[in-house]
């Protein structure tokens, strides 16, 4: 698999398949993809086809993305995304990294539904030593992001991170549940949420791209997280949906400890793949 | 569908003769491509597609049916044959006694939800589960098993005095034995297959409890990896059975005939939502329509 100089035979596209799909990338991308790196890999002076593939997956992604601002007072922002992603551990990560930047984080545990949620986040804020806004089990999740926001306003927190429940995309009612908690933000702080952040395990295959789609449907995204990227699955599935929503790809989560959080480098990305 | 792209490529086939390979490389083509968009492992697709092409050959075209109607029929078949465990294996295998089942896999795939559910079932089908909190590290893990406990009406031992799984383990079964409990459900923290250090921690719970049932709870949206994931537990492990979970979803489900072919386990049960009465018995004809779309 490793760079063969000069043309493409068939055995290469048929690595360059495996590599591909491999990834998470899915058919269509894959073919697509395949057929740029032939141009390219023809158009050029017979160096590997793994530095054309690489060309083409950097073409594809973009620059690296800028990094979110943090302007209003305060900043409000939703973790969204299906079960198990990786919200409430994202939470933590993103709490710490901000308070070392020197901003004054509020968490608000808006998991009102999930055994054990609220004792989760309660353990991640005593290890980050900020507050945290939590309401009674069960409790209404909009009515909790809106006393947090009012507590938000009272300490002059500079960002409020909202850690939600997880919940499948084809689930109506618990998407509506999420589209109220936007009003509520909205009507609370002017342009809230700020920053709608969509939390991708990075196992997913192509129904990330599913997940991706409606969420945005509902909720209007403004960037992607990927977690789980120590594992071995390659997290292909984000290039589709930064191709079709046009959804920056902002963090990836590379482990279950504060610091185990990155912002996205599509070069790192490209190497990954095509070393 | 599956089935309309195959009528297409067989346009050109009459109601007689047989099916041969150059005529239906074509409609092979196009179920590889079908099984790679339902998540199905790049490898596990052409695997598959050859054994069914073989299949195919030399078959009598009928008259009853169409050349595609024919080939998707075989497809079907070989995919129901696939996914169908032999017999008493598709089935938790609990003996009378103390039956234990260890429950294993990445993190956040469903292990302590299915636990519970698991516990709820068992209950109602009269046995006595005694569930056991061995995930040391996730924060408040424990206290989601108890609740979880709670709420089924199962005890739930552990010890947040220890970080050794393999002596809450040993402890558990003892009180388990005291209480007369009769089934040990121990639920154990999400890790990499790559986790050499974690993986071992499994195989030292596995040497400890010698469980009848070693459960690899997996996401039934996972991707293509769910080849290496599924092949490293169950060669470390020994698994005897998958649990796909978030089958209430709209994943297509490729990861389950990805886990099945790799490592010939049988896919025993499925979660098919958040609540603890959400598991089914795994039904194979339908992941199979859910796979051809
Ligand atoms: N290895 C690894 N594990 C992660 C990462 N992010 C989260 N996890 C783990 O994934 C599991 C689930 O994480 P949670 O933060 O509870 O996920 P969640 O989306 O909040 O889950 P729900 O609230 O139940 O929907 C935990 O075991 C985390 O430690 C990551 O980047 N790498
Ligand atoms: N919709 C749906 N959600 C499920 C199902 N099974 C589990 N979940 C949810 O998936 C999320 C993760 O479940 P957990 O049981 O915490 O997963 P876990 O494998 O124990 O996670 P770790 O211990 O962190 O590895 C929770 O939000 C569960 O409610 C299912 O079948 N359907
Ligand atoms: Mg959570
Ligand atoms: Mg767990």
């Amino acid at each position: 698999l490793l760079g063969k100089p000069g043309r493409l035979t068939d055995a290469d596209i048929e690595d360059l398949e495996e590599v591909l799909i491999g990834a998470d990338f899915g058919v269509g991308l894959t073919f697509r993809l395949i057929e740029q790196i032939r141009s390219v890999e023809k158009a050029g002076s017979g160096g590997d086809w793994m530095a054309a593939a690489r060309s083409v997956v950097l073409e594809e992604l973009g620059p690296k993305p800028q990094m979110p601002t943090m302007q209003a007072t305060p900043t409000v922002v939703f973790l969204v995304g299906v079960n198990g992603a990786g919200k409430t551990t994202t939470a933590a990560k993103l709490a710490w990294r901000y308070k070392n930047e020197g901003k004054a984080v509020l968490l608000a545990a808006c998991d009102t539904f999930r055994a054990g949620a609220i004792e989760q986040l309660r353990v991640w804020r005593e290890r980050l030593g900020i507050s945290m806004v939590e309401g009674a089990y069960r409790a209404d999740p909009a009515s909790v992001l809106f006393e947090a926001i009012a507590k938000a306003r009272e300490e002059r927190s500079d960002m409020l991170i909202v850690d939600t429940a997880g919940r499948l995309h084809t689930k109506r009612n618990l998407m509506a549940e999420l589209e109220k908690m936007v009003r509520v933000a909205g009507r609370a702080v002017p342009g809230a949420p700020h920053h709608t952040w969509l939390v991708l395990d990075a196992n997913t295959g192509g129904n990330a791209i599913q997940q991706a789609r409606q969420f945005h449907q509902s909720l209007g995204l403004t960037g992607l997280i990927v977690t789980k990227m120590d594992g071995t699955s390659k997290g292909g599935a984000l290039v589709s949906i930064q191709k079709e929503l046009g959804l920056p790809v902002l963090w990836i989560g590379l482990g279950e400890a504060f610091e185990d959080l990155e912002a996205f480098d599509p070069q790192q990305f490209a190497e990954a793949l095509f070393p | 569908a599956l089935g309309e792209k195959l009528q297409k490529t067989f346009r050109n086939l009459r109601g007689r003769g047989k099916l041969s390979e150059s005529n239906i490389s074509q409609a092979m083509r196009e179920i590889r491509l079908a099984l790679l968009e339902a998540d199905v492992n790049f490898r596990v697709a052409r695997d598959f597609v050859a054994t069914t092409q073989a299949k195919c050959i030399g078959q009598e075209v009928l008259n009853s049916i169409t050349p595609g109607q024919q080939v998707v029929k075989i497809v079907h078949d070989e995919l129901i044959a696939l996914m169908s465990g032999e017999g008493k294996d598709q089935a938790l295998n609990l003996p009378g006694g103390m039956a234990t089942v260890l429950m294993v896999g990445l993190h956040g795939s469903g292990k302590t939800t299915t636990t519970g559910k698991l516990a709820k079932r068992l209950i109602a089908e009269g046995r006595k589960p005694m569930l056991v909190a061995c995930d040391v590290y996730r924060p408040a893990a424990i206290d989601q098993l108890e609740t979880l406990g709670q709420e089924v009406g199962a005890p739930v031992y552990s010890d947040r005095a220890t970080q050794d799984v393999v002596a809450i383990a040993a402890a558990a079964r003892k009180v388990a034995l005291q209480q007369e409990c009769n089934v040990l459900l121990v639920d154990t923290a999400g890790r990499l297959h790559i986790d050499d250090e974690l993986i071992d921690e499994l195989v030292r719970l596995r040497d400890k409890l010698k469980p009848h049932e070693i459960l690899l709870v997996a996401d039934a949206a996972t991707g293509q990896e769910a080849v290496s994931i599924a092949e490293r537990f169950d060669k470390a492990l020994g698994v005897t059975g998958v649990v796909l979970t978030r089958l209430d979803g709209d994943a297509r489900g490729g990861a389950a005939l990805s886990m099945r072919a790799v490592t010939g386990k049988p896919i025993k049960l499925v979660g098919v939502g958040e609540k603890l009465d959400a598991l089914d018995v795994f039904h194979p004809d339908r992941l199979v329509s859910r796979l051809l779309g």
